[in-house]
């Protein structure tokens, strides 16, 4: 049974979840005509550049988040950017999207410079996450607890972080029985979702060593938190 | 040193 403080405790994290996305009139550049790969690379660095914006105003509201050592915050943001991003975007690509925008999406991304190697790992995730069919709570638990993840790189009080990580793993687990019933190993299977964000990551970083020999440009925003010079 | 724009976006307010 979720008590009064937990469902508290998650209504914080889901309003932050809710309020926080990419502004509509950034997204709705995704479906403009433009088709060039430059064009492509382009808007997705854009988006990207929004998503980091959207996750850092996110995580500011996560329950303890700013009380914790400023440096460690920053090492908390660098760490998790590109898995709690890559999360969201898996939500928003397998959520109900009017007909024709997902293809326009993925033919969008497709098209942008983005080596095959690296989209086919994106692209599975993307359909494992939208096969989970997420309730929204579950979806602002499972980033706020990538985000709050102890074993980031940098992170001096790795057991402040676990003792803010610990709560929302409670809740998430009682919420998965809560929603999903008759799949005992629910839960089980959201965490491993966990560890195939860190494979996307690794993937990502090995793209960026790809895309900084042949010079693209990223905001100055991407190059801070994704460490390119 | 080039000012942090992380240091920036987590030191302003959160807006409510």
């Amino acid at each position: 049974v979720i008590t009064k403080d937990q469902q508290a405790f998650m209504n914080v994290i889901l309003d932050a979840y809710n309020r926080h996305q990419i502004p509509p009139d950034v997204a709705k550049k995704l479906l403009q005509e433009q088709y060039s790969a430059e064009e492509n690379f382009l808007l997705l660095t854009e988006m990207a550049t929004s998503q980091v914006q959207v996750l850092v105003e996110f995580t500011k509201h996560i329950p303890g988040f700013l009380s914790l050592d400023h440096e460690d915050q920053i090492a908390l943001l660098k760490g998790s950017a590109v898995e709690a991003s890559f999360l969201r975007s898996a939500q928003v690509f397998s959520s109900k999207m009017p007909n024709g925008h997902t293809e326009v999406l993925e033919e969008r991304i497709r098209k942008s410079g983005i080596s095959e190697e690296f989209m086919t790992p994106m692209f599975n995730f993307y359909k494992t996450i939208g096969e989970l069919h997420m309730v929204e709570e579950e979806q602002a638990l499972l980033t706020a607890i990538t985000i709050m993840t102890p074993d980031r790189p940098y992170v001096k009080d790795q057991q402040a972080v676990e003792r803010l990580q610990e709560p929302m793993l409670d809740v998430l687990r009682k919420l998965c029985a809560l929603h999903h019933p008759h799949e005992p190993q629910y839960f089980a299977r959201l965490l491993g979702r966990l560890t195939e964000l860190r494979t996307l990551n690794h993937y990502h970083a090995e793209m960026l060593t790809s895309w900084r020999m042949n010079d693209h440009k990223f905001t100055p925003l991407l190059c801070e938190i994704w460490d390119v010079q | 040193e080039e000012p942090s724009l992380l240091k920036k976006l987590l030191l302003a307010p959160a807006n409510s």
